[in-house]
């Protein structure tokens, strides 16, 4: 199984 | 005042069809050197960052920057009313509540008019920078398209390997599993037909074939696609334009 990833974790706001 | 003249019509066709059904609306960011756009869809795991350089334009002009809030199905409507080879004008006033778009067809003597709604756009960007990139594969658009559609009648993730020599392509579903191998291949009479893979380290990702059916919503765009992959970080697709580049992060899926 696997689960999808926000690009929340990888990327800050700006 | 910002008007932009584009030599035909389909290539703002193909890039708002590429876009809108990853994201509803984005600001178009207008600057001297060009427009730019930065969406992130609702689901906060594909992001597209469009750059169209002010010299993709056979026209342009850009006197103070200015960002147009944009509904895409709404553009995708009015440009769809345009012929593909027809000039396409975009151009709006500073503080403008409307996009005025143009379409002179190169043959009749017809031109027709149309004044797009613009909306007002709370964007809510992320700072993507430059990222480090342990691989990258450059193949055939139409043929990552068809990688992408055929692995996903398997299963809802993609897992893309890459080692020194090959690129695997593989999934693993209830009904079975599939892979499509390929490998680096110089094609002098036709380098559109190209692959390459460079490799600083080898990668194991997955990622959502939803995601990647709306990725190669821009195959049209250009012969190529290069993909960059980073181990456990968000896969870069990029669709080069005459100048300038539609790209989509997609954050990859993690093993639970």
């Amino acid at each position: 199984m696997s689960g999808q990833q926000s690009l929340n974790r990888f990327f800050s706001a700006r | 005042m910002l008007e932009g003249k584009f030599e035909e019509a389909s290539l703002l066709k193909k890039i708002v069809e590429a876009m809108k059904d990853c994201v509803s609306s984005c600001n178009f960011n207008c600057t001297e050197n060009g427009i730019s756009v930065q969406a992130v869809d609702n689901s906060r795991v594909l992001l597209i960052s469009l750059l169209i350089e002010k010299d993709t334009f056979e026209e342009y002009r850009c006197d103070r920057n200015i960002t147009l809030g944009v509904g895409l199905g709404s553009l995708s409507k009015i440009i769809g009313n345009g012929a593909n080879s027809d000039y396409l004008t975009i151009s709006a006033d500073d503080d403008a509540d409307k996009l005025n778009i143009i379409f002179e067809d190169k043959v009749k003597d017809k031109i027709s008019e149309y004044n797009l709604k613009l909306l007002d756009i709370d964007a809510d960007l992320l700072d993507v920078g430059p990222m480090d990139t342990d691989a990258t594969i450059t193949l055939p658009s139409a043929d990552f398209a068809k990688i992408c559609k055929d692995m996903k009648v398997l299963s809802e993730s993609l897992q893309i390997i890459v080692t020194k020599d090959s690129a695997l392509f593989q999934s693993v579903g209830d009904i079975g599993t599939g892979n499509i191998v390929i490998r680096p291949k110089t094609d002098i009479d036709h380098p559109e037909e190209s692959v390459t893979i460079s490799l600083d380290k080898p990668i194991d990702l997955s990622f959502g074939s939803k995601y990647l059916s709306d990725i190669i919503k821009a195959t049209s765009l250009s012969q190529k696609v290069t993909i960059k992959l980073t181990d456990q970080s968000p896969g870069v697709f990029e669709y080069k334009l005459p100048s300038g580049y539609l790209r989509f992060y997609l954050a990859p899926k993690f093993d639970e």
